[in-house]
């Protein structure tokens, strides 16, 4: 009786960003900061 | 208005399947231990960013409740803003009435366009929901709709196939290691208290007064603190931006995070990225203020190695080692 979701892998957007070209304009324009919701949650 | 920061998902690579509605309309979600909410795009939203994912159209579910509460999105220096609106969510096959959630209604710019998921679909505990607006895993269980009040994350090391996460149960296949129970130490996020962490030679280079750490499907590699990652890069011979020599990568150790006493090792085979050429720490600088010491937040890298089973009866994480 397992309610199971099977996960599939794919491209992350850092990934795909830097295959169109589009990384460094991303990152330039948005800073990558792994904290972000870590701070917007309030906990 | 509830927040939702999208820009430190870049790296995620798993996702998983959810209908929402009647008839159902399908969406790829992130199962994310570390947050609560769940939202995903809604027809509302009609720019070309939004046209490459699934959107949510209310007015085709009959089972839709909408409200005027406003959710917002945040995304880099844009955001997503949209309403909370209540429907039937089915995950795993098991059908959550009432559940409520967000439509994002616009977006903010042509980044959005490649993100590889529709949504999220928050794992952690209702505490930090924006919007007080319910867990889905919280409607799960007050409606008794899971046998255990507990659910399990298996990564597939090789990062193809496999990978699951299994609600109400623990897959006992998994399990033949046997499990380490860990109490939490907070009931905000899946939190609990780290001894140290040692870096080669067994040496305790960081948290070596203890700290708090953050099991967080949602962060693809190991967050550290700022100044245990420049010790960390430093023992490694790393430069500053984690870049190591592939020919010694094979042959360094495993680092260990010791938990409850216990230690959890992690091989380099799993914390040293190879990619064009070049090889990478799996770490990465993170400082969140926090009253309870240092946070290390513990993702995608280390899950891999481990069997997670998130315990909420008993307010506990398991962990089973793989291999």
């Amino acid at each position: 009786c397992f309610h199971k979701v099977p996960l599939r892998k794919g491209k992350s957007l850092r990934q795909t960003l830097r295959e169109h070209g589009l990384l460094e304009r991303y990152l330039r324009e948005h800073p990558y900061n792994p904290a972000s919701k870590f701070y917007s949650s309030g906990g | 208005v509830s927040s939702e920061p999208l820009e430190n998902y870049m790296d995620n690579e798993y996702f998983g399947t959810i209908t929402i509605g009647t008839p159902p309309q399908e969406f790829s979600v992130l199962f994310d231990t570390g947050s609560s909410n769940l939202w995903v795009p809604s027809v509302y939203c009609s720019s070309t960013s939004c046209g490459n994912h699934n959107r949510f159209n209310p007015s085709a579910s009959s089972s839709f409740v909408s409200t005027s509460q406003s959710v917002e999105i945040a995304y880099g220096t844009g955001s997503m803003t949209g309403i909370l609106g209540y429907d039937t969510v089915n995950v795993a096959g098991i059908n959550v009435v009432n559940q409520i959630f967000g439509l994002a209604e616009t977006e903010p710019g042509d980044f959005f366009y490649y993100m590889p998921f529709d949504g999220i679909l928050g794992l952690a505990f209702p505490s930090i929901s924006s919007s007080g607006a319910t867990p889905v895993f919280d409607n799960m269980m007050s409606e008794g709709l899971v046998a255990q009040d507990l659910f399990s994350v298996y990564l597939s090391n090789n990062g193809q196939s496999g990978s699951f996460v299994l609600f109400g149960g623990v897959d006992s296949s998994y399990t033949t290691n046997g499990i380490s129970w860990i109490p939490l130490s907070a009931e905000t996020y899946w939190q609990i208290s780290m001894d140290r962490y040692m870096n080669l030679n067994g040496e305790a280079v960081a948290c070596t007064s203890g700290c708090q750490a953050i099991v967080d499907t949602g962060t693809s590699l190991l967050a550290v603190p700022n100044n245990a990652l420049s010790i960390i890069q430093s023992t490694f011979g790393a430069n500053s931006n984690g870049e190591i020599s592939c020919s010694v990568a094979s042959t360094l150790p495993d680092v260990v995070f010791y938990i409850n006493g216990q230690a959890f090792p992690v091989p380099p085979s799993a914390y040293v990225i190879q990619s064009n050429g070049y090889c990478t720490l799996g770490f990465e600088g993170i400082d969140i203020p926090t009253q309870s010491g240092e946070i290390w937040i513990l993702g995608d890298i280390f899950i891999r190695q481990y069997y997670v089973i998130f315990d909420r009866a008993n307010n506990m994480v398991g962990l089973s080692p793989l291999s």
